[in-house]
């Protein structure tokens, strides 16, 4: 049976020359750990679906990448995270925008779609409807990284977002 | 960003898009990401498409929605219809990137920046392949 998967880990300036073999090699090591989650489930006959969120969380449990841990600091100091998901095959949708306690926030995506009628829940309500469905929940601090809280210190010296020469694009 | 697009053995396809947003982003600011048809979208026999980079030009260039309907109303391939909608998004002075993946289950990635982090892995091809632009 054939099925296929791809992912991207954000894009930015990427300049090879600034990427050190070791942060090279655990770029390639956290989107290898999403392949094999995704994997997973379509070796087994699994939804496309299924493999897509599967495919998401080790990327959102893994500091370098701007999604869940290690996600980018709004001004305020605060993390608001935003996820989506789509069926191809029903055109149900599931989204959720700043969001700020969910661990993995494509469950909280998925669970839109899953467990409402609605397509796109945002703020309080969405972290509310996230408790509610008892999806695991973190303090905000869990989102924080040293990297990331030194980008904001650096961003509020001349407020430009592009900070980060890797990760210059959410 | 982070993102995936799959097709699976019973030929549905489905994407998926995770983000923090920017670095300083104020006022409740949200980018593409969790916008069904700007940075996130699927439609079986068409495409299924994860984007990143500067929202503002994916949400008004509806980029996600764009590539499938360039497979569906101009019956592009999906290679040639990432790379037109990206560089339609570039033309309104929007930078990033998109993956998508087609009915056939060929992944495609296009990018007017610098740089993607990418990885992919198939039925066909079970060797994992990560690619850093």
């Amino acid at each position: 049976k054939h099925w296929s998967l791809a992912i991207h880990g954000g894009a930015g300036v990427i300049d090879r020359g600034d990427l050190t073999r070791a942060k090279d090699a655990a770029y390639r090591a956290g989107l290898a750990e999403a392949l094999k989650a995704g994997q997973a489930v379509l070796d087994k006959g699994g939804s496309s679906l299924d493999a897509v969120e599967a495919a998401l969380k080790p990327l959102e449990d893994n500091p370098l990448f701007n999604a869940g841990k290690g996600a980018a600091i709004a001004a305020d100091g605060k993390t608001y995270l935003d996820a989506a998901i789509m069926d191809g095959g029903t055109m149900k949708a599931g989204a959720v925008a700043s969001i700020t306690r969910t661990k993995n926030p494509i469950m909280a995506a998925r669970a839109v779609m899953d467990k409402t009628r609605h397509v796109f829940l945002a703020g309080e309500g969405a972290d509310a409807f996230s408790l509610q469905q008892g999806l695991e929940q973190v303090d905000p601090s869990y989102f924080h990284t040293p990297e990331r809280e030194q980008m904001l210190v650096d961003w509020k010296k001349d407020h430009t977002a592009m900070i980060n020469p890797t990760h210059m694009y959410g | 960003t982070v993102g995936a697009v799959a097709l699976d053995s019973d030929g549905h396809l489905a994407a998926a898009t995770s983000t923090g947003g920017l670095t300083g982003k104020q006022w409740g600011r949200i980018g593409d990401s969790p916008l069904i048809g700007a940075g996130t979208y699927a439609r079986d026999g068409d495409c299924a498409v994860s984007a990143t980079g500067t929202g503002e030009y994916f949400i008004r260039d509806s980029a996600a929605r764009q590539v499938c309907d360039r497979v569906r109303w101009n019956h592009e391939g999906i290679e040639q219809a990432a790379y037109d909608t990206i560089m339609s998004v570039g033309s309104i002075g929007g930078d990033g990137g998109l993956i998508a993946m087609g009915a056939d289950g060929k992944p495609a990635f296009a990018i007017n920046d610098l740089g993607m982090y990418r990885g992919t892995i198939s039925s066909d091809s079970p060797v994992i392949q990560t690619a850093i632009y």
